[in-house]
């Protein structure tokens, strides 16, 4: 089993939009997925969970204080492999409770040991909330790898150097001693303008490897599959947002395999 | 003096282009601005404070933990009437910090009230993390009044009814008893698709005069601006994005006279 935590803490880059759609497609090439949503905004469980199921389901609030353990909180989807750990509005305030406990930082860690021990699924992915607080810091102590979506834009380019440096003093600290970016994807990529192709070309020489070769390209589809809530796949099966996320499960998996 | 908070919990809605263009078109109208950054990943604060001015000045940080008031924090910037007080990384840590203090949420409020009594600016304008956490808690707390900017699409929607339980909490708890929300803005708008002009009728149908006339139009012009540190007057003074933030502008001050 892998924990792979898809993070940036710079707000709108696709993060939500990755973790929902990466996990629909390996779920839909049989591997076994687990989401876990750890932004208080609840947006990928808001297109798994209906409001009604959401009322009753367990979130991951449970787990970062303590009462029970990421196993018991798991709720099955629609989707044939894909499970869930919901967020809720408790998360919110979980910022203030959690970083007055001595281990602040290992709570999620601590939660996923039986995950880990029973070993039920493939791959765990982490949607994280776009911040540098605790819930960012549970989300990097817990997981083995992070997959970093990027807007082909300035903004998102500067804060790449944060994540880094976030991410060093997470392995250094031996909070995660084997922490790694193991990926960056380029999200929300229109060809049409000058500035993303410049951004794409900084980023390729700069990472190199580690940037995925798939690009996500720039489609409206994207904005409207949530308010169906749908994945891209149940909104639109045949369009080239559901060709590049199938596409990245391809190339996710490939770097998997040769690790 | 009037504390204005630009703040929206959903990452990547246009904050920080709304708090750095609107305080610079008040400043061309010649009215005094403070922009206070309060994102550990200063996106604002990189734009107005080079690199080198950035390590020397100091930052919110030292208002949060109670070293400092706020006036001994600002600095001028390149801009005639616009000032401000930058963020800096120490913030991220600040939530932990902050948390375990008695008064966490009350920590802004009390910075701000000797800038309050000096009167020296006419608005100050903070632009805020992407969080629930204690960095918005606190703008929420010090603030007179929210202005939202929102996306057009399905996830920004969602987080609206989330930013108005937190708000009538602030209210309610008597941290701030006369925040309001005093003005919703629509961003990124592109008329030619079909979701975001389905989106403007649901805002305006429902938020009414709240919601403000100027709409911010989709223009790459915004996304390659900061990468040449500057606002959109200075990138692209005769586009349709500078004219939107210049609409903004009167239409904002045009409604503080008629409150
Ligand atoms: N490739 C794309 N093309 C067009 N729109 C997209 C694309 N990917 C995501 N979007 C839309 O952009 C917005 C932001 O995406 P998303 O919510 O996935 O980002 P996020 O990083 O999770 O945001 P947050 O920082 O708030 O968690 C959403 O409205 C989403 O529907
Ligand atoms: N009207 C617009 N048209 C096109 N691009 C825009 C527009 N407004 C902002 N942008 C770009 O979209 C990205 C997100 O905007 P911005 O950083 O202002 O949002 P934010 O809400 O402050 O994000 P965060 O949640 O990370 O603080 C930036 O790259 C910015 O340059
Ligand atoms: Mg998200
Ligand atoms: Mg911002």
């Amino acid at each position: 089993m892998k924990i792979i935590a898809i993070t940036n803490q710079k707000g709108g880059v696709g993060k939500t939009t990755t973790s929902l759609n990466l996990a629909a497609a390996l779920a839909e090439k049989k591997v076994r997925v687990l989401l876990v949503d750890l932004d208080p905004q609840g947006s990928a469980s808001s297109v798994l969970v209906s409001k009604e199921e959401g009322a009753e389901a367990p979130s991951i609030y449970a787990a970062l204080i303590g009462e029970k353990p990421a196993s018991d909180l798991i709720s099955p989807t629609r989707i044939k492999n894909l499970s869930i750990i919901p967020s809720d509005l408790d998360l919110a305030g979980a910022e203030v409770e959690v970083a007055r406990m001595d281990d602040h930082m290992m709570r999620l860690r601590a939660a996923f040991e039986d995950l880990r021990e029973k070993n039920a699924f493939d791959y765990v992915l982490l949607d994280c909330p776009p911040s540098l607080g605790i819930l960012m810091s549970n989300a990097l102590t817990a997981a083995d790898e992070i997959l970093v979506p990027i807007q082909c834009e300035y903004y998102a380019l500067e804060g790449l150097g944060l994540l880094m440096e976030v991410t060093d003093r997470i392995r250094a600290t031996g909070a995660n001693p084997t922490l790694s970016i193991s990926g960056l994807l380029l999200t929300m990529f229109d060809a049409r303008t000058n500035l993303n192709p410049a951004v794409e070309r900084e980023v390729r020489n700069h990472f190199q490897e580690v940037v995925y070769k798939t690009l996500i390209p720039r489609t409206v589809r994207f904005a409207e599959a949530p308010s169906h809530g749908r994945t891209i796949f149940e909104h639109d099966p045949n369009g080239i947002g559901a060709a590049s996320y199938r596409k990245l499960a391809a190339e996710f998996l490939q770097r998997q395999k040769s690790q």
